[in-house]
């Protein structure tokens, strides 16, 4: 463990919630009810004692907020993922014991690992720092900088050795119970609400890092990977959203819930709408709103009841690609309508390869073919895959280890295979 | 050992210098980080991670660079700040 140096002179200290999350699906009443266990947690086994004063008392020892951004201190937070939360050591400035976590995160309780943050595991974590403790590389340690993932039942959860060290190592060990174990005392909160609802226990969740995507867009300088009911989110900085998928239906609103699967996907650049497409149908969405009812790929003049692998838009002329098969389309946004002498072969696109899950554009304006967990690079401008490619997408687009197997290079070029029933 | 790309080094000595591993660039030095202070940087993050100790911005290092975690510096600056204990 490590000692941040500072403590509290007093063995009573006061707490408050200043602000709560505004867009979290955990009520006030969870919220004060996972902050009151987690300092609990540290109250058991230290003795010390905390009390919860009136939200309007700004004189509480820890005062706990939920903010976003710049929030007038020396740690603005980022947006959903990376930075999470922080607090402030003991001392005699006001700010001292401030306990502060992002309010952009998505915060949960009962959650599995890889749904949302554990409000509960931070809350522990922070209130550590709040009571004089630094970060530990201890493996068990709550003060290990990183998220680990929820801690299970805040009423049964009990603090790592190297924790309750560094803790009591400030301020003394407790009187124990005779069994050995420290007794919890009475809280004054309510008891805990049941976990919310699991978020859908028909559908596994997919493991993000097996690839084989449905589809893949830059959405907004953004990359949405699709896989069945689920997507994840890369911000520009490459940091996942989530480890978790989210829920297709519950981000775009108003997509039916029979389209269970996103074939491909783009966001039109002349007017910033989102087009998803599934079967020989698409939709057009406004930010996270349907417009309308789903519409015939026939109005991209397309053959009736073609459908498409890859749809994208290629920033050096304009148009917007649909490939299905070895063949690709070119159409024309400002026209409306399909180039003449299309459907093209494939093979125009040197080294990509047939039938991709989708395909797309970088923010730095590079091509990305991707298959199966590869990806082609063509670089902007270039009909011509990059030498290295493919590579496999894991480590740089997923936050997946690279492959521990030999590289295996799926053959490009045209397909010429025969499978046969009994294969 | 792959050659890590340059926004990777770059996103690196970012969040080295964040987390309290690398010091603070002084402007009025204009100095460059060396090589040989990057790469101790690098090890003792891999080594509070629990990462394998290459030195390097490798990829797994960068994936943990990228993990959710708390805002706060894993090493304090102030001198006398810190005590740390080991079991």
């Amino acid at each position: 463990y490590a000692l941040s140096g500072s403590m509290w002179k007093k063995r009573t200290l006061t707490w408050s919630i200043q602000s709560f999350s505004q867009s979290s699906q955990l009520n006030q009443l969870t919220v004060r009810t996972l902050m009151s266990y987690a300092l609990a947690v540290w109250a058991v086994e230290s003795g010390l004692t905390f009390k919860e004063v009136d939200s309007q008392n700004q004189e509480a020892d820890i005062l706990i907020h939920f903010s976003r951004g710049y929030h007038q201190d020396t740690y603005p937070f980022d947006g959903p993922g990376g930075t999470l939360a922080h607090a402030f050591f003991p001392g005699e400035h006001p700010i001292s014991g401030d306990t502060h976590f992002d309010d952009e995160e998505t915060w949960t309780f009962g959650s599995k690992d890889g749904e949302g943050t554990d409000l509960f595991a931070v809350a522990v974590h922070e209130f550590g720092h709040a009571l004089g403790l630094g970060h530990s590389s201890a493996p068990n340690s709550i003060m290990r900088p990183f998220y680990q993932g929820p801690v299970g039942d805040p009423d049964k959860y009990r603090l790592s050795q190297d924790d309750r060290d560094g803790l009591q190592q400030l301020y003394g060990k407790v009187s124990n119970s005779p069994n050995g174990k420290p007794t919890r005392k009475p809280l004054a909160s309510p008891p805990l609400p049941p976990a919310l609802p699991p978020d859908s226990p028909s559908t596994p969740v997919p493991d993000r890092c097996e690839g084989n995507f449905d589809a893949i867009a830059n959405i907004r300088g953004e990359t949405f990977f699709f896989k069945g009911p689920w997507f994840w989110r890369l911000q520009p900085s490459g940091q996942l959203v989530s480890p978790r998928p989210a829920r297709l239906h519950r981000f775009w609103e108003g997509l039916p819930t029979h389209v269970r699967v996103i074939q491909a996907a783009y966001a039109r650049p002349r007017d910033g709408r989102i087009i998803l497409f599934s079967g020989p149908w698409f939709w057009v969405f406004q930010d996270r709103q349907l417009e309308g009812e789903a519409r015939p790929l026939v109005e991209f003049g397309l053959p009736p009841g073609e459908e498409v692998d890859a749809v994208f838009s290629w920033p050096l002329n304009g148009k917007t690609y649909l490939i299905r098969g070895q063949q690709y389309w070119r159409y024309d946004e400002e026209a409306a309508r399909l180039d003449p002498g299309y459907p093209r072969v494939l093979s125009l696109w040197e080294g990509a390869p047939p039938s991709p899950d989708d395909v797309t554009v970088s923010n730095t304006g590079d091509t990305y073919f991707f298959k199966g967990t590869h990806f082609w690079r063509f670089a902007k401008g270039s009909v011509k895959s990059e030498s290295d490619s493919p590579q496999p997408m894991g480590p740089k687009w997923l936050d997946c280890p690279a492959p521990s197997s030999p590289k295996t290079t799926p053959k490009t070029g045209t397909c010429n295979c025969h499978c046969e029933l009994n294969q | 050992a792959p050659i890590p790309r340059a926004q990777d080094v770059s996103l690196g000595v970012d969040w080295l210098t964040r987390y309290g591993y690398l010091p603070p660039a002084d402007p009025s030095q204009a100095q460059l980080q060396s090589l040989e202070k990057l790469q101790d940087a690098i090890k003792i993050m891999q080594r509070f991670a629990g990462l394998p100790e290459t030195g390097q911005m490798d990829p797994i290092t960068i994936a943990t660079m990228h993990k959710p975690r708390c805002s706060l510096p894993d090493i304090l600056g102030a001198a006398g700040l810190v005590r740390r204990r080991r079991r």
